[in-house]
């Protein structure tokens, strides 16, 4: 018997039921088997080699595999759930995860139902392919420095899109450089002389004929990225505006239009609305967070099994490195917080269902503490997740370099969500004035609510000392 | 803080209030040191290190009390509740010393105390041992997904080792490439 099958006889639990409490539910386990299965018995799926392939060879292998999946999920009738497992277990950052994962979710976030009704049937069936652009080349966690320019034309009843600045150029969105046909555009909103600060419009980039940007439209990949495999799989584009004109419709207007006449109208739905999407896709990166340190804690607890070293008695094999505490210090607190990152991927998708309530009645009162609370467990989870998956490729000592471990690339593709959504430090110092607001709050006699409430403990919890 | 014996520190209550108390007292600091800088936006940039640390320690309180409020509901199966408080007890108190700097700043513990929480946190690694691999197994990773010779199901991890670097394409042939051009000169020379 080898040493995991000895392992596996001394589990004091049914794994199977903790797989339920992993996946969430029996049918989730059931999905997840029967997807997984799909995915790893078909040859177009096959990772192996992707170490091993350039860069464009790595891009177009993508497209293949995202093609194929689209196939499956159509000619099979896949359900959003099942589709959404099939992508996952493609494992590969593509195209697919922004228009799925951003694009969509913003015009659901951010659109008129008018709005809704025109441009989610397009992007459902992939009839245009979209993505979200927001960063640019020298404006990254600060939005508000966004540079790029949407000034409204009343003579054509258009928006005239312009990049001003080499530093407004659009950088990093992922499937901008070479796939997408369209892109949210977070640009700064002038009419009538006056700037309006940064809103989201939708721009078409690319012919839908020939899929050559269109005139104005200056756009490319920004090259080769960190790691073999990693986000090299995927086009992370740049775009320039030289005065492209778009309908005064493409305008994301929940929160406020501008009329025929070039007039400013706020719709009365605070800007605070954007935050409920934030919350979902803060809520996703938690999941992922506990789904690639799991992987990671999973290779390293498997071979640190399998692995012996010193440790002999006479006659006797040498100890298996997981009994040594040393290895167990560094190990099982990644196991703990794989799981504990689980508990609070499922909370986050509580409190994103009970944002998106409050939000559809009318309550905006937890949307501060909730923008707070999300945006510092992405940061810390992120950062946790990153700095684990680099410790468990150590503690499998120098096989844990090689490309076969699987850990090299799963550290790759995990690295870039330390700076996605905002720098990780710049996030915790937006928690920090929330905490710092609560406080200055309780001599009013407000009382914080929600993950800050024990604030309004404070004197007690000080008084201890 | 209560805790006398390694023992204490395995109650939730406890736990949660030494993360609730690290995370008032280093926001409550902030506070105070802002406060008295000439002003409230010098005084942020100022402490911006220290106000990072308080962020954290507010989410890290978050996650603590999140993994202690699944405990509360019901969870079937043989032994799994167990683990999961072994798992909880283990990620709060791996926290409690890899911060230690916080708590002790804060005057919310002694230097002993955080040798009890050391001490516990060892027996805890003893308690998980004999589980560790079933609870990466419950994670349900196929060996496709893991994409790891190390991480195999079966442990073969050394026969594949093996057998795959025998098939790397840089051992396609017994005399590599550029040996005509670059190896055999510097041999002759």
């Amino acid at each position: 018997m080898n040493s995991l099958a000895q392992e596996r006889k001394s589990a004091q639990f049914d794994v199977e039921a903790m797989k339920v409490v992993w996946e969430g539910s029996p049918e989730q386990v059931q999905l997840t088997q029967r997807i997984g299965q799909l995915v790893a018995s078909d040859p177009v799926f096959r990772k192996d080699n992707r170490v091993s392939q350039g860069r464009l060879e790595l891009f177009k292998n993508t497209l293949w595999k995202a093609a194929h999946a689209w196939s499956i999920i159509q000619s099979m009738h896949l359900t959003e759930a099942e589709a959404l497992k099939l992508r996952s277990f493609i494992d590969e950052p593509a195209y697919t995860d922004l228009h799925w994962g951003m694009f969509i979710p913003a015009i659901k976030g951010q659109g008129t139902d008018e709005q809704q009704q025109k441009w989610l049937p397009l992007a459902f069936k992939q009839t245009i392919i979209g993505c979200y652009a927001q960063t640019e080349l020298g404006h990254g966690s600060n939005v508000q420095g966004l540079e790029t320019t949407a000034t409204f034309d009343p003579s054509t009843d258009e928006f005239i899109v312009n990049t001003p600045t080499l530093t407004a150029t659009k950088w990093w969105p992922g499937g901008l450089g070479k796939v997408s046909t369209h892109a949210i555009v977070y640009a700064r909103l002038i009419t009538d002389g006056k700037d309006y600060g940064v809103h989201a419009f939708i721009v078409q980039i690319r012919s839908l004929e020939d899929h050559h940007p269109l005139p104005g439209v200056i756009v490319a990949d920004i090259g080769v990225k960190f790691g073999n495999g990693g986000y090299n799989t995927m086009d992370n584009g740049l775009l320039r505006f030289d005065s492209v004109r778009i309908p005064r419709d493409n305008l994301l207007m929940r929160v406020a239009s501008v009329t025929r006449d070039g007039k400013y109208v706020p719709s009365g739905v605070p800007r605070q609305l954007g935050y409920g999407a934030m919350v979902f896709v803060r809520k996703s990166i938690v999941m992922d967070a506990s789904t690639y340190l799991s992987r990671a804690v999973t290779i390293a607890v498997r071979y640190s099994a399998v692995r012996r070293q010193f440790g002999t008695e006479q006659g006797k094999p040498e100890t298996q490195v997981i009994d040594y505490m040393t290895q167990q210090s560094r190990l099982f607190p990644l196991l703990a917080t794989a799981y504990a990152y689980r508990f609070l991927g499922v909370w986050m998708s509580w409190l994103y269902s009970d944002v998106t309530s409050r939000l559809e009645r009318g309550d905006f009162s937890t949307l501060p503490e909730v923008h707070a609370c999300t945006s510092g467990l992405k940061s810390i989870t992120t950062s946790t997740t990153a700095d684990g998956i680099e410790e468990c490729r150590k503690l499998c000592g120098g096989h844990g370099y090689l490309c076969a471990s699987g850990l090299p690339e799963l550290y790759a593709a995990y690295v870039p969500a330390c700076t996605y959504e905002g720098d990780n430090v710049i996030l915790l110092l937006q928690v920090a004035r929330f905490l710092m607001k609560t406080l200055s709050l309780l001599g009013s006699g407000k009382k914080p609510s929600g993950t800050a409430a024990y604030l309004g403990n404070a004197a007690d919890l000080l008084a201890k000392n | 803080c209560p805790v006398t014996k390694e023992r204490d520190w395995i109650n939730l209550d406890t736990l949660q209030h030494a993360f609730e108390a690290r995370s008032a007292r280093l926001s409550v600091k902030c506070a105070t040191q802002i406060a008295a800088a000439s002003n409230q936006e010098a005084g942020f940039s100022e402490f911006s290190s220290e106000l990072v640390d308080a962020s954290r320690a507010h989410c890290e309180l978050i996650v603590v009390t999140r993994f202690m409020e699944a405990l509360k509901k019901e969870i079937p199966g043989r032994g799994v509740r167990e683990q999961l408080q072994i798992l909880c007890n283990i990620y709060a108190l791996s926290l409690v010393t890899a911060r230690a700097g916080d708590f002790l700043v804060t005057g919310y513990l002694s230097s002993e105390q955080l040798d009890l929480a050391k001490g516990q946190l060892r027996s805890l690694f003893r308690e998980l041992r004999p589980n560790a691999v079933a609870l990466v197994d419950s994670f349900n990773h196929s060996d496709y997904y893991l994409g790891s010779t190390l991480g195999r199901f079966d442990g073969n991890v050394y026969e594949n080792l093996y057998n795959d670097a025998l098939k790397d394409p840089m051992n396609a042939s017994p005399v590599t490439e550029g040996y005509e051009e670059y190896i055999r000169p510097v041999l002759k020379r």
